[in-house]
């Protein structure tokens, strides 16, 4: 465990807090792309197979439990609670994610480290989180200026990738034999992804304005 | 070969 992977982990999980806390302090998940959110709860899944197979840590079981835990909730609020359902705006989140799901199984098909159930479960898995950000992005163009919450979540979620693509340089410099192109090439275009909106975040940020993404 | 480094990482 190195410092940018603990800080991405914690990033990661504040991204995490800050939803929940948007949805239930304000009863509200308006701005919210639940396409996106069920991307998340399928990546965590998909890659957290091994998650009473493998034991690595108490902090590797305990964190997966809680990511895991905090998507299929998150997703469960905003489709069943009585109040927030209501506001899930589905004219505005129509990003076409089965797509994405489809195209990634089968890049995994092709693209992993081993031809093995956990194995392609576990590549599918990274390139999904790599373009799951993209309906939530969309619903953030189209729906102009959003709270501050929904900002500070995208901000985080795109912070902690970039974090663990510095624990990938520092772990390549400092193990051998250390070669994870899979999760370094889905995860520099998973941040390249969020690239434009980082900008935005930052003029916002500069001029101390609402964020404006452009339409 | 190289053995599969195990996913240790979230």
């Amino acid at each position: 465990m190195n410092i940018f992977r603990f800080a991405g982990d914690m990033t990661h999980l504040i991204s995490i807090l800050v939803l929940l806390l948007k949805i239930y302090a304000t009863k509200s998940c308006s701005g919210i792309s639940l396409k996106t959110q069920e991307l998340y709860a399928i990546v965590f899944v998909a890659r957290y197979l091994d998650l009473f197979t493998d034991f690595i840590s108490v902090y590797n079981t305990v964190m997966k439990l809680v990511f895991i835990g905090c998507s299929l909730a998150i997703v469960w609020c905003m489709r069943l609670h009585r109040v927030v359902r209501r506001t899930y705006n589905k004219d505005v989140d129509t990003f076409r994610h089965y797509f994405l799901v489809l195209g990634c199984f089968l890049l995994a098909l092709f693209v992993h480290e081993k031809f093995t159930f956990q194995e392609v479960l576990w590549a599918f898995s990274i390139y999904l989180e790599a373009v799951a950000i993209l309906p939530q992005l969309v619903l953030l163009q189209r729906s102009g200026n959003v709270d501050n919450l929904t900002v500070q979540y995208v901000f985080f979620l795109g912070a902690y990738r970039a974090f663990y693509i510095l624990n990938w340089i520092y772990r390549y410099l400092t193990e051998p034999h250390f070669g994870r192109w899979i999760a370094s090439v889905a995860g520099l275009v998973q941040t390249a992804l969020y690239a434009d909106f980082f900008y935005y975040y930052f003029i916002s940020w500069k001029n101390n304005a609402k964020l404006q993404l452009p339409a | 070969a190289r053995p599969i480094a195990r996913h240790d990482e979230l």
